[in-house]
Order: C-alpha cells, then structure tokens, then sequence
C-alpha cells in the first residue's frame, strides 16, 4: 500500500464507495455526538458539504442536529442550485468520521438540508453531497472552508485526492452494489495500472481542463478547439453523463451515425428519449465506434488522449422486457460546458492533484466488461495541429449575469449622458414654449425693446 | 414484432434499416422503446447531473 509519511493507510480505503453512474457514488460517514451514520454522494463539481437536515419523502434517513451535542449552528441560510436541483440549507459546523476513509474525527461545515427541490432523487441511497471543488465554488461565500479543505489542514494529509468508479458495462441506477474507492489524501498505487497522464487545471474553481480534439472511431471531428471548452471543460463525478457542448454533440452524433453499422437510427435514442433494446443474447458494442478526447498533457506542446468505448457510452438499464436487453445513449448536449461525467471516469483513476494543480488519468483494472477492457490511454501526441490556448482567456462564470449587468451599465450609462448633456445645455435651449411664449406686451423681447 | 414483444404500453414505429457488418452477415436491428417512467423524455432523466 501507498503510504504518505506513514500516517495515511489507502488500502483501508479502497473499496470504500457504492452507487452506480446514474444515481451517484457516495460513501459511508458517521456525523455528530453520539454518530448518526449517513451515505454521502461524492461530487467533484461543488463545494459545499451538505446533508438532509429534515425528514424527505425521498430519503430514508437524515442527520438530526439536535441529538448531536457537538453540533453548533451558524444560523446563516444558503442555497446551492445544481445543473438539477437545488437546496436550501442551515449552515453549522459538527464533527464526522469516515469509517472506510480517514482515521481520526474532524470538525467541517455542514449545510443541513430543510427544502429541496428535485435534488433528491426517488430511489438514492444517499443522503447527503460531499463537494470536493476548490472553495470558489462554494455558497454563500468562498470564505465558507470546504470539506476536502479542513480535512488537509486538520488531518494533515497531502492535498490531493483519487477516485475510482466502478460501474462499467452494469445497470444504471441499478441495485446501488457498485463499488468504488475515494482515497484522500494521495494515490493507490492497485487501483491502476500502466502510466498516470497528467492534465493542468486551466481554473481552480471546477477541475477545469484544456481539450484538445475529439476523435470518433479514429476520425477528427475537425472542429475549432475552442468549441470542446466554450464556458468550461471539467471532471464532475456528479454527472452521469459525457456531456457536450450543442455543436460538438451534433458533430459527435453525426459521426457515430456514419461509423455505426446501424444507418437511420431513430434521433429520439440520440436525445434520451428512447432505449435501443436487442435480443438477450445479442450485444450491440460491435456496431458502435470508439470516441476519443484528446487532453493538453503537462508539457504543453503535447497532448495524451483517453478512450472510451461503446460499452461505457450505450449504456444498459434495467428495464428488461423478457426477451429483451435495453441501452441508452450516455451522452447529451448541454448548453453551458463539455463535463467529463461518470460516463467517462468509469473507464480511469482519476488523480485530483490541488497540491500541484493537475488532473491525472490512468487505466483503472474495474474498467472492463467480460473480461475485456473498455478504456484506453495514449499519448503523447504532438499538438502541432492545435491552437497554443483552446481556453478562453476571459472566463464568464455566470454568462446571462455578464450580459444582464453590461445591459444594465450600458443603459444607466446613456441615461448618464442625457443628464450630463442636459446640464450643459445653454438655459436658452432649455426654455420650453407654451402659450404664454406668443410675443405680445408681456414678452422678454418687447420687455427688454422697452428697456 | 415489436408490439408482439413488448406489449402495447412499448409500440413505436421503427425506423431502423437491417445493416451489413463486415463480415457480411445482418446486423441486428434494435427495438426503440421508451423509457418506463420518464414522461419528460429527457436525457437528463434517470441520471445525476449536478
């Protein structure tokens, strides 16, 4: 087992997460005075700690502050909107202990859930989300230390963090009995096997990164490369999905269309709304290509690229007829950002370095389904072919908001310019006519003639 | 055959043609259902993304 300085035994985390790719994978913490053992959602796409505070009709247990003797409310309200779902909470702080993580009780804010909407999802198995993004992120204010924080400097444990999700070729949102392991603090060593590639974090807020190309069944889809990270590219274990920017996922489709053996495949399979079922002992990976993404490695002017095959991307449900095996598309479009969801991470052990502000990939041994694997890494490649910088140097975090405040500016600055304009004015131009205006014995100029 | 199969609560029209892989034998042409429970249709539906 790796050790770091001796202190931190990864083995006794290994295998320490459930779940699957469409209900998340989460881990087992006890929190509060006597402990209150709740499964909490591990997401690298948020920041906030946060648990059901109240009873839910969706989940099954909920952390209740006031058998905890240790728990201190700092009566401070926050919200947290999702890409879906959101909730509105009670900041506070309390201790935890991780029985598969960890050793040792920590003190970490917790936001106790008392109002969500569509964020606890029927049928989870967790109750709360553990954010491992950077405290930018987090709500109301950055100020707010995030679990992963607090657990470095009070743990004292190196300032990285690995997972490994192994759902690859199972049932989404199936039974809940995929494993998984979250190792804080470093990297185990038997959770992957060949060489780590390294990607730089372009932004510490998300796990941002820098993509380069996008290859279906070997062919480049040939777009700008700044379309793969328009608004943002990031690691988010969750989301489900490999999500893709409008145009990137058409051009996607189109390709998988062209190089599947299935012509005229009917579009609502492509947007979600239909499962493609075949027989039961019929497979359908062979007929669909393998996609390629294409990552900015360490030295910038080189570049590795991460494979995922069909098998990680048409995905099987549960919902079996009897005599039928049903799919569906792992990929959607999304409007503000290309996410490397579990879609994708299931195929690797992904290595978050804060410590030195990269994302690791390597091949992860569960990322196999009869016995094959169903990812690959490779690299380098030259980037030659690439623009230096496929990142917008200017980010909008909050795009609307920028185009709603320069609106507002603009419009308060041309009523400026009218004010000031008026000010300037000669009283003369100012004078407005009326009736009395009409020169007769009253008049300024017949007044002033007289003078 | 698809009715046949899935009873009336799955029928939808398909609009899959049979494919040659290249082996030369069919490809075989999937069944289109829509997914039990998911009156939005969304890809979304069914899945995380927060």
């Amino acid at each position: 087992a790796a050790e770091s300085g001796g202190a931190v035994n990864f083995v006794a985390m290994v295998d320490n997460l459930q779940g699957d790719s469409g209900r998340g994978y989460y881990l087992e913490m006890l929190l509060g005075t006597p402990p209150q053992k709740l499964n909490i959602l591990v997401d690298t796409g948020s920041s906030n700690f946060a648990v059901a505070g109240a009873p839910n009709a969706d989940v099954a247990s909920y952390f209740d502050t006031k058998k905890s003797s240790t728990y201190w409310s700092l009566g401070t309200e926050v919200t947290v909107k999702y890409t879906q779902g959101s909730w509105t909470g009670t900041l506070g702080t309390d201790v935890i202990t991780m029985p598969k993580g960890i050793n040792g009780t920590y003190t970490i804010n917790i936001a106790t859930i008392f109002q969500s909407d569509n964020f606890f999802l029927k049928g989870v198995k967790w109750h709360g989300i553990l954010g491992l993004a950077y405290s930018v992120l987090a709500k109301p204010s950055s100020s707010v230390e995030t679990f992963f924080d607090s657990l470095v400097s009070q743990a004292k444990i190196p300032n990285i963090f690995s997972l490994q999700m192994c759902g690859a070729g199972l049932p989404v949102s199936g039974s809940g009995t995929s494993g998984g392991s979250l190792i804080l603090g470093g990297i185990e060593p038997s959770l992957y096997e060949g060489e780590v590639w390294y990607t730089p974090i372009k932004e510490e807020w998300y796990y941002q990164v820098e993509i380069l190309k996008l290859e279906v069944a070997g062919q480049n889809l040939n777009l700008d490369c700044r379309e793969y990270n328009k608004e943002k590219a990031i690691v988010d274990s969750g989301t489900t999905l490999l999500r893709l920017p409008e145009k990137v996922f058409s051009a996607v489709v189109d390709a998988i269309v062209r190089t599947s053996l299935i012509q005229e495949f009917s579009p609502g399979f492509w947007i979600g709304a239909q499962l493609a079922c075949w027989g039961i002992m019929e497979e359908p990976w062979a007929m669909f290509p393998k996609i390629s993404i294409y990552l900015r490695d360490e030295n910038s002017s080189s570049s590795f690229r991460i494979t995922i095959l069909p098998q990680l991307y048409i995905q099987p449900v549960l919902e079996t007829d009897q005599n039928l095996k049903c799919y569906r598309f792992g990929i959607s479009s999304s409007t503000n950002a290309l996410v490397l969801g579990a879609t994708v991470m299931e195929g690797f052990y992904v290595i978050f370095d804060r410590a030195q502000k990269k994302v690791g990939f390597a091949l992860s041994p569960c990322a196999e389904v009869g016995g094959f694997p169903v990812s690959e890494i490779e690299g380098p490649f030259t980037t030659a072919d690439v623009a230096s910088n496929c990142v917008s140097t200017i980010s909008f975090h909050e795009p609307i908001l920028w185009i709603v405040s320069y609106a507002l500016m603009s419009f308060c600055g041309l009523v400026l310019l009218f004010l000031i304009i008026l000010l300037l004015l000669p009283p003369r131009f100012r004078h407005h006519y009326t009736e009395n205006d009409i020169v007769n014995d009253e008049s300024s100029l017949v007044r002033h003639r007289w003078k | 055959v698809a009715s046949g199969r899935c009873g009336a609560r799955f029928v939808f029209p398909l609009r899959v043609s049979p494919a040659v892989a290249p082996n030369g034998s069919l490809v075989p042409t999937p069944v289109l259902l829509k997914p039990a429970g998911r009156a939005g249709a969304s890809q979304e539906a069914g899945s995380l993304a927060l």
